[in-house]
């Protein structure tokens, strides 16, 4: 087994798209 | 790691616990960029290793402050009697919050690194998106600076600084951004700034200009920003405040040309590890689920989102549609725990009681209802917990996000109920 990840120490990028009017979430962007 | 079934997590009881170790980032950090990549600051836990702080506050005293912010929140979005409208009250003038000894509102928990003047000067100031004027504490203080961990910024001593005049127009932009009207100075005709938070916190100061650095590329001349020169409130050692609300005088809004009214973050996942936040867009590592900002039932200056659903375990909750609709959402980087309308929270915890009924339970942790004793665990299997927002948009909560561990034998379940189902 390779362990590549660990997705306990993974966080959350929130990306404020103010001008869009809108708000995102991305699992891999940090 | 996500447990064979898909609807269950495996986590490590040591990942939620705080440590005592600052665990820095590798990369993304402030000054570690290239020319053409959008700023990005390092984000730290304020009470954390990383911030250099001596004392964390208890987890009563941090929730305590939790429930004053969310107070605040709720009593801005409190309706006008009789008439069924909303009312946009801003702290300082309608809203009469009870001062809570130990409470502080307007204050999160982030804290970035700006440089600030000419030559510039490091500032750690509060990052916030419930609130919208950046200002920090001037030299000379002219009536009273609360002790900082960096040298007090000092205007006379930056070659880029000027204050603005009360006859600007930028003056008259500061009431929207601060709830209250601005001053103006009779000796020097200098604009002044007032911003009252719910605890009694408060900053007063001149309204002025100045260069302010994100990183050695990112420099953002005439930048409007509060100089603090009474500050009085809990704001632990930070400098003072950065503004990521919606309203005009906000960084956002600012460097709306430079960024396009861009800005992300990731938190620290612990008090002892570090996040960043960055301005502008691209970059981004993974795909992006959006869901609209809503006007957040009228309160313009908060990011309002609409929650239609949650699932815990792969199951959605029978939670009427209504539930959501009636109390709107916002969110907002200063809160610790997410609040819940009383029916959802009723669901939620019934739900996750019933995944987590191999282990044995433990008192309640002020505000957090719903507590385990893991003591006897390493590693902890635990309902996954999904938010589903308008748009489509399904958001899985990692265990770090479900859970707050104050120690091993208090592990919570990290939401809380209001009260008010239309709060």
């Amino acid at each position: 087994v390779a362990i590549i990840g660990n997705v306990q120490q993974k966080s959350l990028q929130v990306v404020y798209d103010v001008g869009g009017g809108r708000v995102g979430f991305g699992y891999n962007g940090c | 790691k996500v447990a064979p079934d898909g609807h269950h997590l495996t986590v490590e009881l040591a990942a939620l616990l705080p440590s005592a170790a600052c665990s820095r980032r590798s990369a993304k950090v402030t000054g570690v960029k290239k020319e053409d990549s959008s700023p990005s600051l390092e984000v730290v836990h304020r009470h954390g290793p990383c911030a250099g702080a001596s004392k964390a506050p208890s987890e009563a005293e941090i929730f305590v402050r939790d429930q004053a912010r969310v107070d605040l929140i709720h009593s801005k979005f409190s309706e006008e009697s009789g008439s069924g409208s909303v009312q946009r009250i801003r702290p300082s003038k309608a809203t009469k919050i009870p001062a809570k000894s130990g409470a502080t509102i307007g204050s999160g928990n982030y804290i970035v690194s700006v440089g600030l003047g000419t030559p510039k000067k490091e500032l750690s100031l509060i990052f916030d998106t419930g609130s919208d004027l950046t200002w920090t504490q001037c030299e000379p203080c002219a009536r009273y600076c609360y002790s900082q961990k960096d040298p007090v910024f000092a205007p006379s001593k930056s070659t880029s600084y000027s204050n603005i005049s009360c006859s600007s127009p930028s003056c008259s932009q500061l009431e929207s951004g601060t709830g209250n009207e601005p001053g103006c100075s009779s000796a020097t005709k200098s604009c002044i700034y007032g911003i009252q938070y719910g605890d009694q916190s408060f900053s007063v100061g001149y309204f002025a200009k100045e260069t302010l650095s994100l990183s050695s590329y990112d420099v953002i001349e005439n930048f409007l920003f509060g100089c603090g020169q009474n500050n009085r409130g809990l704001f632990g050692s930070a400098a003072g405040l950065l503004g990521l609300g919606q309203d005009k005088i906000s960084i956002v809004k600012q460097t709306a040309q430079k960024y396009g009214q861009i800005f992300s973050y990731c938190l620290p996942k612990t008090a002892s590890s570090t996040g960043y936040l960055t301005f502008g867009g691209g970059g981004n590592g993974g795909a992006l689920k959006y869901t609209p900002i809503t006007k957040a039932h009228g309160v313009a200056n908060f990011y309002g989102l609409d929650v239609v659903g949650i699932k815990v375990g792969g199951t959605q909750l029978p939670i009427s549609s209504s539930v959501f609709s009636t109390s709107g959402a916002i969110i907002d980087s200063g809160t610790v725990i997410t609040r819940l309308p009383p029916a959802a929270y009723d669901a939620l915890k019934s739900a996750f009681q019933k995944g987590m009924t191999a282990y044995p339970k433990a008192p309640e942790l002020s505000i957090l209802d719903t507590c385990y004793d893991l003591s006897k665990y390493t590693s902890v299997d635990v309902p996954k917990v999904s938010f589903l927002f308008k748009g489509g948009t399904e958001l899985d909560l990692d265990a770090i996000g479900i859970l707050y561990g104050a120690s091993p034998e208090q592990v919570c379940l990290a939401f809380a109920g209001n009260q008010d189902p239309r709060s």
